[in-house]
């Protein structure tokens, strides 16, 4: 475990914080995508079939447990809290599930290590996640007053891709045969799509306005 | 793609 993991891993742990501590707060759900946070329980769900199967560490199980008990409960909180449900902006949120789970699903079946069920869904899981954030990013572009918080889980959850990356230079650099191709173009693929956000975020903060995306 | 992946990060 280098630095940059355990930052990236942090960042990953602090944006879902952040989004549940928002949405307890302000009983409000305002701007953020249920089809994202279903998404990402798809990719938890197959990427951590391996709980079952195989014991990394301690912190890579309780991690794990963590991610999935915390997209739950903000998918349980968005559909059936009293209060915050009905903040939810289901027709803005419009993006179609099937666009990004058919085209991951044929590509985990084509280009994968090995033609397993574990295998195949863990691959999916992989390119699933580069693209769930989709969903969100479209939200937020649509919705006028993007509020702080929701605007720092969207910069967390990119910047723990960043991380990411670095802690792949750094293994590959100090782990004598660490490859693995299709992990990394997932993640280049997954932090190119933050840029955009990014550069917008950045500015923004820089002249001390409020956050809003250009459509 | 004959791989085998580390699976211990998250």
């Amino acid at each position: 475990m280098n630095i940059f993991r355990l930052a990236g891993d942090m960042t990953h742990l602090l944006s879902i914080i952040v989004l549940l501590l928002k949405m307890n707060a302000t009983r409000s759900c305002r701007g953020v995508s249920l089809k994202t946070q279903e998404l990402y329980a798809v990719v938890f769900v197959c990427r951590y079939l391996d709980l079952f199967t195989n014991f990394i560490s301690l912190y890579n199980t309780v991690m794990k447990l963590i991610f999935l008990a915390s997209t739950f409960t903000i998918i349980y909180w968005m559909r059936f809290h009293k209060v915050i449900r009905v903040t939810y902006d289901r027709e803005q949120d419009t993006f179609r599930y099937q666009f990004l789970v058919l085209p991951c699903l044929v590509l985990a079946m084509v280009l994968n290590s090995e033609f397993t069920v574990m295998e195949v869904l863990w691959t999916f899981s992989i390119y699933l996640e580069a693209v769930a954030i989709l969903p969100q990013l479209v939200l937020l572009q649509r919705t006028n007053n993007i509020d702080n918080l929701t605007g720092n889980y969207v910069f967390l959850l990119g910047s723990y891709r960043a991380l990411y990356i670095l802690n792949w230079i750094y293994r590959f650099m100090t782990e004598p045969n660490y490859r693995q191709y299709l992990v990394w173009i997932s993640g280049i693929v997954q932090t190119i799509v933050y840029i955009d956000f990014f550069y917008y975020y950045i500015k923004s903060w820089r002249n001390n306005e409020k956050l809003s995306l250009p459509a | 793609v004959a791989e085998k992946i580390a699976k211990d990060e998250l």
